[in-house]
């Protein structure tokens, strides 16, 4: 059974398209059979990994609202073992579509139960918000990786965050939990990013990653070539940020 | 009566916090009776302008859902000539509830009108979304001010805002009219960020402002502090770029 996991943050440019992208190219990479979903209307996702969102026929909206078969939206990616769920604009009308019809919060679960037995991992990039869409990504989830900005509004963001996965643990889905949060764009060279690092270790302790993503502009290049950042370049502070942070998400599945 | 205008990007982390905070400390400070309305559950302007949006009992909420008179609300800031409509978790909830609401798109526009008489400039900070709450600041408003961010992702997101915003005029608010692209986070260093500047100035022309905002950690100091840049570190190239901005903007209102 893959593990699906939702890369959540309402907080906007927090980097959880780049997470998303990086890290299920980094899990692909070590063979690991894994399927992207991008759950954003902004479909930065889709382009991102090198599939132009204004071409596709049908895309997760069709999944969602229209319940077409996930065979008729799954795309191959140019990487082995990396598939893909795609947007595009036709998913920015679902949230109010989505607000009348039954089973509201558990579509995407629902279509995600028969790909579960096909990937080891299954990982969903959320539009920045605590709308529906977001919500169906808690509910189909079993695990949410918060990427972080080392900011003050970032931080500001999070009580509300983890009040929300509280709510729909304890109403919608009792086996989500938090996977860990990842400290993304952090510059050295900044005492606010120390700052904001001290503050979340405190507070969060075990529950943020080893692994922190430095700010590089290679990683912001990289989705304007639509590759992730281990083709585009492999020997970048960003790439070996994570590699090393998908390795930490394997070990720490395997100490459970 | 009052300009509005609407600071709006659905994409997330683009500076529309940054720039509407700024932007209107910087008209207050130049005497201009000036209006901030927080219209993202996140609240980060009302707590980057110094208040504490857990102690509201009122918020922009009771003005859209409810239609509380706006007395009972408005907020004076610290600055002179600069008052706030405070945002709260509250309006999280909001979107779901407007659905089923009579002239849902409208509602901000209607609880505005007795107070464009009382202001010069009214400045909407919008969610990083295209539903109802940015829909109802694109209603309200007779101008678009757009943040965008020097990067790729932010470039995709242009074309779709501007589809809307034409929707918009065509079917909502025949009034309202792009004011101007205001380029932020501009890294002088990096090549991505000339090249989003060129792609960008080569298509919109004279629809992007002159001043652009460089990247500059003083202004991502300043929440923290609740205060705009202009009252942490008005020596910052931050603070002078928001200054510019002001100043721009007013002598463009002047040539029409
Ligand atoms: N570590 C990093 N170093 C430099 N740039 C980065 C880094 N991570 C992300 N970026 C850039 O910052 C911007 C925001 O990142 P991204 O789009 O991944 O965030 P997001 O949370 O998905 O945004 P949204 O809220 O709009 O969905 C993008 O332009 C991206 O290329
Ligand atoms: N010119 C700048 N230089 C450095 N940091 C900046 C600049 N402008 C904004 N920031 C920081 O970048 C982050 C994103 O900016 P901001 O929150 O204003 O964007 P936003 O578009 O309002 O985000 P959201 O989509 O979540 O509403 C914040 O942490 C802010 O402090
Ligand atoms: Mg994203
Ligand atoms: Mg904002």
């Amino acid at each position: 059974m893959g593990r699906i996991i939702a890369i959540t943050n309402q907080k906007g440019g927090t980097g959880k398209t780049t997470t998303a992208i990086n890290l299920t190219a980094c899990l692909a990479a070590g063979r690991k059979q894994t399927l992207l979903i991008d759950l954003d209307p902004q479909a930065n996702a889709t382009s991102g990994i090198g599939i132009n969102p204004k071409e596709l026929r049908r895309s997760v909206y069709h999944l969602l609202v229209e319940q077409t078969p996930w065979e008729q939206i799954l795309r191959h990616t140019s990487l082995k073992h990396l598939d893909l769920i795609p947007s595009n604009i036709e998913l920015s009308g679902a949230e109010i579509e989505l607000v009348s019809m039954p089973r509201r919060e558990k579509r995407l679960k629902e279509a995600l139960m028969p790909l579960q037995d096909l990937y080891e991992y299954i990982i969903i990039d959320s539009p920045p918000s605590l709308g529906l869409l977001t919500l169906n990504a808690l509910v189909a989830a079993s695990a949410v990786l918060i990427p972080l900005q080392c900011e003050y509004y970032a931080l500001e963001g999070l009580g509300h965050l983890m009040a929300t996965i509280h709510l729909v643990k304890k109403n919608l889905n009792p086996d989500i939990a938090v996977e860990g949060i990842v400290l993304t764009m952090h510059d050295r060279r900044t005492t606010l990013s120390t700052q904001v690092i001290q503050e979340v270790v405190s507070h969060f302790k075990d529950k943020v990653f080893k692994t922190i993503i430095p700010r590089n502009v290679r990683l912001s290049e990289a989705p304007s070539h639509g590759k992730p950042i281990i083709f585009y370049d492999i020997h970048s502070p960003g790439a070996q940020a994570y590699i090393s942070l998908a390795k930490e998400l394997v070990r720490n599945a395997k100490k459970r």
